[in-house]
C-alpha cells in the first residue's frame, strides 16, 4: 500500500535502457555517437550552413572510450542548455515538422549512460547567435528527472555551433564497423554533409556528394485524417468562442470553407455552432467524420524534407559502385493524419560478396537518418520478403540493393531506440507499392541496357 | 527558441503508443486483454487467493468493443485509485521482485487508447480489503499526465477484488485467435487460475490445472552485480554514517563480512571508512570491484517465482497431447545483477499441421506471461535458430513444441508493449545452454522410448 509511487521518466529508462539502445556496451557506444551526430545535423539544418560535423572516438581506458562530436549548426541557447542535455523528454523538437530528433530524450539518454558506467558529466561547448560561447559540465539526477550542472565558464569557440563530448564503456571492436556504415550511409540521406570520422588513430572523410542545401521543413497544421478524440479537444479548448466551420477551416490543412461546409453537412453539424457548445457526442461525431470523409486532399509536402531524384541518386552512385539504378517515390500521403512520403532507389552493385539471397540487399533510413539495428521487425524489411522480386527480372543482373527513406512528421517506431519502423497499414501499403514501382523501373532499365548492348554487338 | 519544452510521459506514450502495444486496433484490442488481465493475476498473487479471472469482450459497435476483466484479487485501495489508472509511470509495482507488472504504465495505456478512439472512460468497481466497494469512472489528462475522476460511488461488489471495463476501437477480427491463444497459453505459467472468457457469444473456461498456489516472490536486497556508479550513490545516500563494510554487508544479498572484506581488500580500500567519505575514485572503484570480483555466490531465487516442473510438465499435457516431454532449468544465476532463472519443457506433440521447420515450434513466456508478438528480434528465437537440434535426433518424432519462460525482477524488453527480449549476453549464454539441456534429455527420452518398443516387440 505504501508501496505505490511514480518514477520519472528518467528513472523508467535508467531501468529499461535497452529500449532506447544502450543495453549492451556495444550498442550504447553506437547510439552515442547516433544520438550526438543527429542532433548535430538538426541543428545544422536550422542554422541554413553548409554542414561540418566532426566526429571523435578515442579510447581512454580498457573498453572506456570519449566520444566527442562537433557541429558548425545553430547552437544551444544557455538557459536551455541544463535541460537539453540533463532532463529527460525535454527538448525543442516536438512540433510537427520532419526533424531527426522527435522525443527530447536522445543526448540525455548517452548522457545517463556515459554517467552510470564512468561517473563523468557531459561537456558542452556551445555559441549560438550573439551569445558569447560557454562551456557546460552537466549530470542528470535520474531519480528527479533534472540536470545538476557540475561547471560552466567560458568557452573557445569562435563560430556558432557546438561540441558534445561524452565519457563512457563501450566496445568499439564490436561496433566500429557499424558506426563507419552509419557515418557513409548518413551521406545517403544527408548528401550536403562534411563528414570527419577519427577512431583512435584512423581517419575518414566522407561526403558531401552535393552542395545545394535541403529546403528546410515547415511546421504544418494537422491534417483532418489526424483528428482523434484528444487532439481534436485539445484544438478546441485552444478556440473555444468560434464558429465551428471557422474551427475547422482555420486550425486544419487541406480545409477549405466549401469542403468543411460539406463535412459538416455529412457529420449533421450546425456550421454556425460555436465550438464552445459541442457536446461530448457532437466531438465523436467530428472526430470520425475527419477521419472518414472522403473530400480531403493529402496532406501538403512542405513539413516533409525527402532528399529527392537528384541528389539521392548522386550520393548513391558515390557510394556504390552501380550499373543501373532506378528511383521511385511514393506520397506525400499519410498515416493517422501524419504527412507521410516514401522515396528509394534500387540500384545493381558491384563489389558486394556473392550473395545468395532471393531478395535484394536492403539499407533502411528514417527522416534522414540510417536504421542499422532491429532489421528483422521492421515494415521495411517485411514488405521487402513480401516481393516477388525475380518477376522483374533482376536477382540475376548483379547484386540489387535498395536503399528506402522513409520521411514523416512522426515515424512510428518500435522502440525508443529509433531503429525499426512498426508494420502500421498504411506504411504497409506504400512500401509495397514502392518497391513494385521499382522493381519495374529497373526491370525496364536493365532490359532496355540488354537491347542496346544486344544493338550494339550486331 | 521558444520552441524548448517538456512533454508528460503521457504525452510521449500517447504520440508513440505503438512502442507500448497500441499502434493499430487489432493489437490495441490484445493489449487492452492482456494488460487488464495481468493487473488481475499480479492482485491474485498478493492475496494468495486461488484466481478467478472473468474476461469479456463484447462488440457494442461496428469495431467497437466493451472489455471487461473481473478478479478476486487484492482490491486497489481508493486514495491510489485514481492515479493507478489514470497516470502514467504511477504503480505499487517498482521494488526488486518478479511481478507481472514493472513499469506503472499498462492500464494506463488501455485508459488512454479507449478514451482517444471512443472518449469513454475506465470504469473501475473495486473492494480492497476492509474498505466498502467503490465505483470509478476515470479518464487521463494526457498533456498533465493525472487522472480526472468522472465519478466516484458506492459499488456493488461483496468480497475483495477488482472488475476494470475499457470501451475502444479495435478489430476483433483480426486479434480474437491471439487472444483465445493468450488465455490458454497462460494456464501454462499460471496453472492455478481459473479462467472465464467471453467473446461477444462464445464462451470458454481454462484451467486450473493445479490447484496448490505459487510460493509469493520476496523483495530481496541489490546483487553486487547491480552495482553501477548510479545505483550505488543512491545506497551509499541512504546510509550515510557507517563503515563502508558495514554498508556492503546490509545492503546487497550474498555479501557476508568475510567477502565483504576481501572484496574490499581486493578494491584496495578501507573497511573502517564511513561511506559519505568515500570521493569519487573510490566509488568507481567499488563499483568496478562489485561488479568483478569473483569470490561472491549467485542471487537467491526468493525474489522470483518460476513454475516449476511438476505444474509446468501438467499444464503442458493438459494443453497439448504430447508424447514425451521434457524439463530443464537455468539459474538462479544473474544479468547486470537482476536475478535470473530460465525454466523450459520441450515436448513432442501431437495435433499439429505437419511444419516442415527445422526448429521445434516456440512458445515464449516471461515473468508467469505469455509473449505473443515480434517474435523475430527476440533473444528466445534468436537461441531457437542458433541450436542445432537435429543432432538431439527429434526433428523426425513428431512436431517437438518448446515453452520456455524467462524469470528475472527485471525483463530486458525490447519495447515498452513487453512482447520480445533484448539479446543480453548473460540471457543469451543461459538460453543457449538450456536448449541444449532439453535436447539431450528428450534425446535420451525417445532413445529410450524406441528401445522399450524394440523390447516389447521381441
Ligand atoms: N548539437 C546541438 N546543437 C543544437 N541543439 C542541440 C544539439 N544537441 C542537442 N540540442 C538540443 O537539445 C535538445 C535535446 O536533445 P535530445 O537529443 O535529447 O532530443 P531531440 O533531439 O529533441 O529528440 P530525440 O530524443 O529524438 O533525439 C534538442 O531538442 C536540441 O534543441
Ligand atoms: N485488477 C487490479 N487489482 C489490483 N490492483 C490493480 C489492478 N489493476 C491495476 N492495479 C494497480 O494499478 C497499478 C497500475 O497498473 P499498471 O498496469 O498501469 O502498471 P503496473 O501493472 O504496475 O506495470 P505495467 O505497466 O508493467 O503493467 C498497479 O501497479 C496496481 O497497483
Ligand atoms: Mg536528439
Ligand atoms: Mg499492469
Amino acid at each position: 500500500d505504501d508501496s505505490f509511487g511514480s518514477i520519472s521518466p528518467a528513472e523508467f529508462f535508467y531501468r529499461n535502457r535497452q529500449m532506447a539502445g544502450f543495453g549492451n556496451p556495444a550498442q550504447a557506444l553506437f547510439s552515442t555517437v547516433r544520438e550526438l551526430v543527429e542532433n548535430s545535423l538538426d541543428a545544422c539544418d536550422l542554422a541554413g550552413v553548409n554542414p561540418v560535423v566532426d566526429i571523435r572516438v578515442r579510447t581512454v581506458a580498457p573498453k572506456t572510450y570519449e566520444v566527442s562530436v562537433t557541429d558548425n549548426g545553430s547552437g544551444v541557447s544557455y538557459e536551455h542548455v541544463p535541460e537539453a542535455f540533463g532532463r529527460v523528454l525535454f527538448g525543442s523538437k516536438f512540433a510537427m515538422c520532419q526533424q531527426r530528433g522527435t522525443f527530447g530524450l536522445g543526448v540525455t539518454m548517452a548522457v545517463l549512460y556515459g554517467q552510470i558506467t564512468t561517473d563523468s558529466p557531459v561537456m558542452v561547448e556551445t555559441k549560438c547567435g550573439e551569445q558569447p560561447a560557454k562551456r557546460f559540465e552537466i549530470l542528470i539526477d535520474v531519480q528527479k528527472n533534472r540536470p545538476v550542472v557540475v561547471s560552466e565558464s567560458e568557452g573557445e569557440r569562435e563560430g556558432p555551433g557546438t561540441t558534445v563530448t561524452i565519457r563512457l564503456r563501450g566496445n568499439l571492436a564490436r561496433s566500429q564497423e557499424r558506426i563507419l556504415d552509419y557515418v557513409r550511409l548518413s551521406t545517403i540521406v544527408s548528401p550536403h554533409v562534411l563528414f570527419s570520422l577519427s577512431i583512435d588513430d584512423s581517419h575518414i572523410r566522407v561526403g558531401p556528394h552535393t552542395r545545394e542545401l535541403p529546403r528546410r521543413s515547415r511546421v504544418c497544421r494537422p491534417h483532418p485524417r489526424a483528428a482523434d478524440v484528444e487532439l481534436l479537444r485539445r484544438m478546441i479548448s485552444a478556440s473555444p468562442g468560434i464558429r465551428v466551420r471557422e474551427f475547422l477551416v482555420s486550425s486544419f490543412q487541406q480545409l477549405g470553407t466549401r469542403t468543411a461546409s460539406r463535412l459538416l453537412r455529412f457529420a449533421n453539424i450546425d456550421p454556425n455552432r460555436k465550438t464552445a457548445e459541442l457536446d461530448r457526442d457532437d466531438i465523436l461525431t467530428l472526430s470520425s467524420a475527419l477521419r472518414s470523409f472522403q473530400g480531403i486532399q493529402k496532406p501538403s509536402s512542405d513539413c516533409l524534407s525527402p532528399v529527392g531524384k537528384e541528389p539521392m541518386l548522386t550520393a548513391v552512385r558515390s557510394l556504390f559502385e552501380c550499373d543501373i539504378a532506378a528511383y521511385a517515390v511514393r506520397g506525400p500521403t499519410e498515416w493517422n493524419g501524419n504527412p507521410l512520403l516514401i522515396e528509394a532507389v534500387l540500384c545493381v552493385a558491384r563489389g558486394f560478396r556473392n550473395t545468395s539471397g532471393s531478395f535484394p540487399i536492403l539499407y533502411r533510413f528514417a527522416n534522414r537518418v540510417p536504421l542499422l539495428y532491429d532489421a528483422s521487425g521492421c515494415v521495411l524489411t517485411k514488405g521487402l520478403r513480401e516481393t516477388n522480386w525475380s518477376r522483374y527480372g533482376i536477382m540475376d543482373l548483379g547484386t540489387p540493393v535498395i536503399l528506402v527513406h522513409v520521411c514523416s512528421t512522426r515515424i512510428p517506431y518500435r522502440a525508443a531506440g529509433k531503429q525499426s519502423i512498426d508494420t502500421i497499414p498504411e506504411i504497409e501499403t506504400e512500401v509495397q507499392h514502392l518497391y513494385r514501382d521499382l522493381g519495374r523501373k529497373l526491370g525496364r532499365l536493365s532490359g532496355s541496357r540488354a537491347r542496346a548492348a544486344r544493338e550494339s554487338r550486331r
